[in-house]
């Protein structure tokens, strides 16, 4: 298990450690820490090259140091001064040989070990490539390290590199203005800066292009644009690519998404661009006329959202699909698109004339009852007779009753005449 | 009718041929409403399923080829009492109502009804299927023209008849009479129901119906009417509220 801290002794310590040993230790600390190994005691039999006994101190195959003797004078004895490892484990192996010079018995040694933090950021791990731990700036931390960008950068996914930010994402304002990395200056090499404008459906994008414009031109086998461009997506259509000195000025996008990619690559000398996007309402057009009735309010344009209502002129009545409706109201929808189509105004009819009893009707003008037609009411002279009038006149008016003209829609009754023979005795009786 | 004319056709359109028992006249003042004498209806105990009733021709025997015109009520008049010996023909009027209304045309049509409080002067026509001078009934319609006689003059008359004869009724307001002092035109039995008309302008309204009289045609007596012009409020109840 990896631990902060331990003691290491030699073995049978305090006691003289034995002939003929050989005792290793692997010592390990958790990443992002070094261990620092203190020998508060040592005494092993001093030789040339610590070639009888031995304590040896390796970093993976690297020899940290071989030491022995007794004391810090000693060729190879390791003093006071702390062993560091390059990472978090150390090996120690101990070796003796199996006979003692003399009487003087040797105790071996103890020491002590810690984890000690690693500073990433100022010494980088040898086993790594050769780049910095950060690109930008590294801070470290207790068994680790952060990177941090500058302002204006992003630390990419890698953890460590810091790329420029474009300022680029989802914009989803009616209106605003995007540009390139540091326009009006020089474009930062190496950029690939995604921009969408994103409004909600029922809005179309006007993007609009600033005058000063200005992205590497280069022709090559037919290809314009080869290493620096804008790309202009709108889904559904071509995408639009543009460099040179010219500004696409205004371009109407149609649509409610729009993407802009900017791309530089490592070589070259782009300004950049600037550009303020504005978003108009989709237009829902009225593709016809209404014919006997109007349609309110009157605009030249309808957008989206708009309603507006079709009334028929007095004496006409609504039809769609063939059923009369009694009102119609259509909304702008976000696709351009009415969400009912447009109605027709159809000229009313009162119906048949309800028929009266002992008289009749006909007709003086108009036809199918409609609107305006004019009858006349009468009754079976001379034995039937309105009580005040000899036929009475009705139209067929806007509410679809047939009315006289004092606006009266009651059908006055025929009464029988009394009293008049067809033959008259008194005329020729004496 | 004594002494009179065929009526020509569509002359007397608003004329009805009644039968209850026995021959009887009406008149049609509505088209769901006829008029006759009440003492018609006394024959089959007011009882309506033993009326008939037709109209629209001049001819007794086509006027039965024909169904009865369907009747949905009949309404004597509550003043009339009951007359089995004919001894009151007082308020001698009674409504019929029928089930469908009539509809008009040259043959059949109303008769007006008299203005109210109408003074009765001059002459009349009256119509009627009854007994004609051979004593017979007629088949073919007949009419005659006959004067209204003062109501003094015919109340003298009645009178005098009434001090010779026991069931001779009263001459009362509700009554008129019509006829020649010499006699010889008259109404008679079966005339019973039938409008006494007159004319104003071009209009015939009924002044009276054929009610009662002592004999037919004789010198000195007169036929008695029904004054309609006095039942105007009735006739115009009844109907309201039927």
């Amino acid at each position: 298990e990896d631990v902060l801290y331990g003691q290491v002794q030699s073995p049978l310590y305090p006691d003289p450690y034995p002939g003929d040993n050989h005792t290793q230790w692997d010592l390990k600390v958790p990443p992002g820490y070094k261990i620092q190994l203190t020998f508060n005691y040592f005494d092993i039999e001093p030789s040339a090259d610590c070639y009888y006994d031995s304590l040896m101190v390796l970093y993976g195959r690297k020899v940290l140091g071989k030491f022995c003797g007794q004391r810090s004078t000693d060729a190879h004895h390791p003093g006071n001064k702390p062993i560091l490892s390059p990472g978090n484990h150390l090996q120690l192996v101990f070796v003796t040989d199996d006979s003692n010079p003399g009487p003087q018995m040797h105790l071996g040694f103890s020491a002590f070990y810690q984890a000690v933090d690693v500073d990433e950021c100022s010494s980088p791990v040898p086993s790594e490539d050769s780049d910095p731990p950060c690109s930008q700036i590294c801070l470290n931390t207790l068994g680790s390290y952060m990177c941090a960008c500058n302002h204006g950068y992003q630390l990419q996914a890698d953890g460590r590199t810091c790329v420029l930010d474009c300022g680029g994402g989802v914009y989803k304002e009616s209106e605003g203005t995007l540009s390139s990395p540091g326009y009006p200056n020089i474009s930062p090499r190496g950029l690939d800066c995604v921009y969408n404008i994103s409004v909600q459906p029922g809005f179309e994008v006007t993007l609009n292009f600033t005058h000063n414009f200005h992205i590497e031109q280069i022709y090559n086998k037919g290809h314009f644009c080869l290493f620096h461009w804008l790309l202009v997506t709108v889904p559904g259509k071509k995408p639009m690519k543009y460099c040179g000195k010219k500004s696409p000025g205004v371009i109407h996008t149609g649509s409610h998404n729009v993407q802009l990619e900017y791309h530089t690559d490592s070589a070259g000398q782009s300004r950049g661009w600037s550009l303020h996007y504005t978003t108009q309402r989709v237009e829902c057009k009225l593709e016809k006329s209404i014919s006997n009735g109007r349609v309110t309010p009157d605009f030249p344009q309808y957008f989206y959202r708009d309603y507006i209502h079709v009334r028929c002129d007095q004496g006409y009545k609504l039809m769609m699909g063939g059923k009369e409706i009694k009102s119609f109201k259509s909304m702008c929808q976000h696709n351009g698109k009415w969400h009912l189509p447009l109605p027709e105004c159809k000229i009313l009819d009162c119906g048949d004339p309800n028929p009266l009893l002992n008289g009749g009707v006909r007709f003086l003008s108009g036809s199918n009852n409609e609107y305006q037609s004019v009858i006349q009411y009468h009754c079976n002279e001379p034995f039937y007779a309105f009580r005040t009038t000899h036929s009475v006149k009705f139209t067929c008016a806007a509410d679809r009753r047939w009315r006289a003209n004092d606006n009266n829609a009651i059908i006055p009754l025929c009464y029988p005449v009394c009293g008049r023979p067809t033959v008259d005795l008194s005329k020729r009786d004496r | 009718v004594l002494g009179g004319k065929t009526a020509p056709a569509n002359s007397f359109p608003w004329q009805v041929f009644l039968r209850s028992g026995g021959r009887g006249g009406a008149s049609i003042i509505g088209d769901r409403w006829l008029m006759t004498a009440a003492h018609n209806l006394e024959h089959v105990k007011f009882a309506q399923e033993k009326v008939q009733v037709y109209v629209g021709n001049i001819h007794v025997s086509e006027l039965v080829k024909s169904p009865s015109l369907a009747i949905a009520s009949l309404h004597v008049h509550p003043g009339y009492k009951n007359n089995n010996l004919r001894t009151n023909f007082d308020n001698d009027i009674a409504l019929i109502k029928l089930n469908s209304p009539i509809t008009f045309n040259m043959n059949v049509m109303p008769v007006c009804l008299p203005e109210r409080d109408t003074e009765l002067n001059g002459t009349g026509l009256v119509s009627g299927f009854g007994l004609t001078e051979d004593s017979l009934t007629a088949d073919t319609l007949r009419y005659i023209r006959l004067p209204v006689v003062e109501q003094d003059k015919c109340h003298r008359s009645i009178e005098t008849e009434r001090k010779n004869r026991h069931d001779v009724a009263p001459l009362t307001g509700n009554m008129f009479c019509a006829g020649l002092p010499e006699g010889g035109k008259d109404t008679c039995s079966g005339d019973s129901g039938s409008a006494f008309v007159m004319k104003d302008d071009e209009t015939y309204w009924v002044a009276g119906i054929v009610s009662w009289g002592v004999d037919c045609g004789q010198p000195g007596k007169y036929g008695i009417y029904t004054r309609v012009a006095k039942y105007l409020n009735w006739i115009q109840k009844t109907m309201d509220e039927n």
